[in-house]
């Protein structure tokens, strides 16, 4: 899984 | 960051103020869903543990924080001070009470939670406990307005404050995704299809409750849903 974002919404 | 997600988080915020407010101001939580804010309070909880683990900006945990005890609060205050003036009747799901005929749980949990839970097992970023309790809070707070929008229909009309919340969680989920429609031209990594999913399907689910609420606001009428 590309995990480039991450959890960085709320 | 963006000014659409920036937006959306602020309405988000205001969402959990105006329902305080209205709840203090009238000593009332009549028209008000438990169901709906214990599943937020539990979407929440699950999401944000990596308040513990991982540091986005001070920002993101300032909001975590406060999701988590505006939410907690409420609850609260539905469980004890407003507790007289809980609709419980009409926040009552089809099946409630009555799950395999005798078991104890109820329609949210045979509904709502266990399949979030098990589609969360099925569809996620990683097969780890966090990432999967993740999953699961995506899931969950796509549906989890949904006692809350049952408990309208029951009644047809809601109070002006109660709707106003129900705009500004509504709107929130709206501009969240104008805003990976933004960051999906704008970075270049920015990938996420199962937060787009669950997070179109969460804002169709008010679709309806934005067509009539509109519709009350335009004609200056009273909010009435059909039927």
């Amino acid at each position: 899984t590309d995990k480039l974002t991450g959890h960085d919404e709320l | 960051m963006n000014i659409f997600r920036l937006s959306g988080d602020m309405l988000h915020l205001i969402s959990f103020l105006v329902l305080m407010y209205r709840m203090r101001g009238q000593r009332s939580c009549r028209g008000v869903s438990l169901k709906s804010q214990i599943l937020f309070l539990i979407v929440f909880c699950c999401r944000y543990l990596d308040l513990f683990f991982s540091f986005v900006s001070l920002y993101n945990t300032m909001m975590k924080i406060f999701f988590i005890s505006a939410t907690a609060t409420i609850v609260y205050w539905m469980l004890t001070k407003y507790r007289s003036s809980y609709d419980m009747d009409n926040d009552k799901l089809h099946g409630d009470g009555s799950f395999m005929g005798h078991l104890p749980p109820h329609g949210v949990l045979g509904y709502i939670i266990v399949p979030c839970f098990l589609l969360a097992l099925i569809w996620n970023e990683g097969f780890e406990a966090f990432e999967i309790l993740w999953a699961f809070s995506i899931y969950l707070e796509a549906v989890a307005i949904l006692p809350q929008l049952f408990m309208l229909q029951k009644t047809k009309e809601g109070e002006a404050f109660t709707l106003l919340y129900i705009f500004c969680v509504g709107a929130y989920r709206g501009l969240y995704i104008i805003n990976w429609i933004y960051r999906y031209f704008t970075e270049k990594h920015y990938w996420q299809p199962l937060v787009w999913v669950s997070g179109v399907v969460q804002t169709l689910l008010y679709a309806d409750f934005f067509y009539y609420y509109w519709i009350a606001l335009r004609d200056g009428a009273k909010f009435q849903l059909p039927g």
